[in-house]
């Protein structure tokens, strides 16, 4: 997965993600696609969450799929999440639930659910998403409706560690934030690195030209589209706006 | 993939926005007023065929990625890990496996993929 968050000049911010996945199960060879890739694309929705007659937050979502990955709620933040790869991931925290009944711990994706239908505002929502105890490790990617209202959440299943668009000091503040499920603190490695061709073409474009139209077409550019896309989606919490399209990866494209 | 220009290639897109309409996904609504068990009959009507398809080919899929054993103690212990979820989520999840025809276990797996195979 590839999750962006942009500032404009004038401190509007704009939040997009490619939801990746199917990797290793199953390469369909003649057709060069992932088999589950290819089969989630038609189950590929947007759900407009109600409660009282009015939309609560929308979502993209796969049909049957009870968790949030993408969502917005309009005039509060925007919200992506990024799968976290780790030894000792879900496994542990699954065994735990299973074995030791475990309960005190989150599910991560009905986790989000719950943040989506209750925190009132960014802060809530961030604090939530930083402090819950989780089954598996992921990384939480927030946007707001104020300017550097935006962050990375990575997090294990107790600890979180926080990248902000005001991490740095005020002369050096970031206008965009990438996450392609790597720890911002490490190197991609060459065999998937997506962030620095995402980041290298922001920088190109530069923070006056800071859109959706400018974060989807970095989520276009090859290998952060790849044969694992399944869909793009765009957000923006001040209008409450989202958008989801299907995406395919044309020949020639990297697998992941 | 021989025909990529090198192995680190690649160019800024600049022209994929708009996209087309076409590849707009379709809306559905959620009540969150009905009972959990009601909320996702409309979109499983619509789209639960296709979810069986889907979840059939991953269950395969899975068995063949990580072995007869592992994957008989994942199935084995859905039901319980089913049960176990927090309120709304386990009704949701019966309502979608009775409104789609699917068993309740690969609706669970189906769910919980996340934690099962972050590894």
């Amino acid at each position: 997965c590839t999750s962006i968050i942009a500032q404009d000049p004038e401190g509007h911010l704009y939040h997009g993600r490619n939801l990746d996945t199917g990797l290793f199960l199953g390469w369909d060879a003649k057709n060069h696609t992932w088999k589950v890739a290819e089969k989630l694309r038609p189950l590929t929705v947007q759900l407009d969450w109600k409660k009282n007659g009015t939309t609560l937050f929308r979502s993209i979502n796969f049909a049957g799929y009870v968790g949030v990955l993408t969502a917005v709620k309009k005039d509060k933040f925007t919200f992506s999440l990024d799968k976290r790869f780790a030894l000792n991931g879900g496994y542990m925290g699954l065994l735990e639930w299973i074995l030791f009944n475990d309960y005190k711990q989150s599910w991560v994706a009905f986790l989000t659910r719950e943040v989506m239908e209750e925190a009132a505002n960014y802060d809530e929502a961030q604090a939530k998403l930083s402090k819950t105890r989780l089954l598996a490790p992921v990384y939480f990617i927030l946007g707001g409706i104020k300017p550097y209202q935006g962050c990375v959440i990575t997090r294990d299943r107790d600890n979180f560690n926080m990248l902000s668009l005001d991490s740095k000091s005020i002369d050096s503040k970031l206008w965009f934030l990438v996450q392609t499920n790597y720890d911002h603190w490490k190197t991609p490695p060459f065999f998937d690195d997506r962030r620095t061709p995402a980041t290298k073409c922001l920088n190109q474009a530069g923070q006056k030209n800071a859109s959706l139209g400018l974060i989807y077409n970095v989520l276009s550019t090859k290998p952060v589209l790849n044969k694992e896309t399944v869909y793009t989606s765009l957000m923006e919490a001040t209008s409450g706006q989202l958008q989801g399209w299907i995406r395919s990866c044309p020949d020639p494209c990297w697998p992941w | 993939f021989s025909v990529l220009v090198g192995p680190f290639y690649w160019k800024c897109e600049k022209t994929a926005y708009p996209p087309a309409e076409s590849d707009l996904v379709p809306t559905f609504e959620v009540d969150l007023d009905l009972p959990p068990l009601q909320r996702w009959a409309p979109l499983m009507r619509v789209k639960g065929p296709k979810l069986i398809t889907l979840v059939d080919d991953v269950k395969e899929l899975i068995h063949s990625v990580v072995g007869e054993k592992i994957f008989n103690t994942i199935m084995s212990n859905l039901p319980k890990v089913a049960t176990s979820l927090p309120y709304p989520f386990y009704e949701e999840m019966v309502g979608i496996a009775t409104f789609s025809g699917m068993p309740l276990s690969l609706v669970t797996l189906y769910n919980i993929f996340y934690e099962a195979f972050t590894l």
